[in-house]
């Protein structure tokens, strides 16, 4: 058997070569963005997410719409 | 507003950095404001420390992840100097502060605005014109498999969790895009950048837009 990493990785993949499948069902127009085997791939999304999605969502105030005063700045 | 604009072309831009397996996105896109932003002011266009800022914000998590929001507060409170990446290199992992002489050179910020423009893309493009580069922070789970093209689906303004610098846009075709500067090195996507469709806020990119002055 492979060893534990291998395996992982292959499900991974196999994973990935199925959202790419499912993600590019919808590009009908010709602009539209394109999915496929990149650095990422052998990656589970929750390992990609864990590694390289590092932000923390944060609240900002609505920016006045034109002809309102700008708010002061956050800071 | 012009069909088209985009910081790279006036030279003010640096080349695409790779924050490797560290989740300090929300440094390198503050960081790499705040480079352009002392470029557009005719400054030399220098790599800063991103490595200082991952050690040194208190109120974020390092490689574990941060906000844009609280780094740039730690900045404009502490008034600290960012240093050269060549004095402070990164090393993709947490460490411990170094502290610098107040006669160090180095960068300090004059201020930073942050507002939601979800609704008001056009009022955002005008500000990219006006201020410079935004940092935004964007749902970014399906950039995983991302290859090029102008990301239009399956990217809800869910949950916001990845840290991006907007260079410009392209209103120039049928579908309106951003230009998006990724951390993810030059092999991803379209020479590291993305394209994201103009109003609709997809990925939530209009939700938490910030701007750096110098």
């Amino acid at each position: 058997t492979w060893p534990r990493s291998h395996q992982r990785e292959a499900a991974a993949l196999r994973e990935s070569l199925n959202r790419h499948r499912y993600l590019n069902s919808f590009s009908h127009e010709n602009s539209t963005a394109c999915y496929g085997l990149n650095q990422f791939s052998y990656l589970s999304p929750e390992e990609f997410k864990a590694m390289y999605l590092g932000s923390k969502p944060t609240w900002s105030p609505r920016y006045p719409a034109a002809g309102q005063t700008p708010i002061p700045n956050v800071s | 507003l012009p069909l088209r604009f985009d910081w790279r072309d006036k030279h003010v831009v640096n080349q695409v950095r790779n924050q490797r397996m560290c989740g300090g996105c929300w440094a390198f896109s503050v960081v790499s404001a705040i480079e352009t932003a002392c470029a557009i002011q005719g400054k030399p266009l220098n790599y800063l420390s991103v490595q200082q800022v991952i050690d040194c914000s208190f109120n974020n998590y390092g490689c574990s992840g941060g906000s844009p929001l609280s780094a740039l507060s730690w900045l404009n409170e502490t008034q600290v100097k960012l240093v050269e990446d060549s004095e402070y290199p990164f090393k993709a992992e947490n460490g411990l502060c170094r502290y610098f002489p107040q006669s160090q050179s180095g960068v300090s910020i004059k201020d930073f605005s942050a507002y939601d423009f979800s609704g008001q893309e056009d009022e955002m493009a005008k500000a990219l014109l006006n201020f410079g580069p935004l940092v935004v922070i964007v749902d970014a789970v399906s950039w995983q498999d991302y290859l090029g093209g102008v990301i239009q689906h399956h990217c809800s303004s869910g949950e916001a969790n990845h840290a991006v610098l907007i260079t410009g846009f392209d209103k120039t075709g049928n579908t309106p895009y951003w230009i998006v500067r990724n951390s993810w090195g030059t092999s991803w996507g379209i020479e590291g950048y993305a394209h994201v469709k103009m109003g609709g806020n997809v990925c939530g990119i209009a939700d938490s837009v910030s701007v750096v002055f110098v």
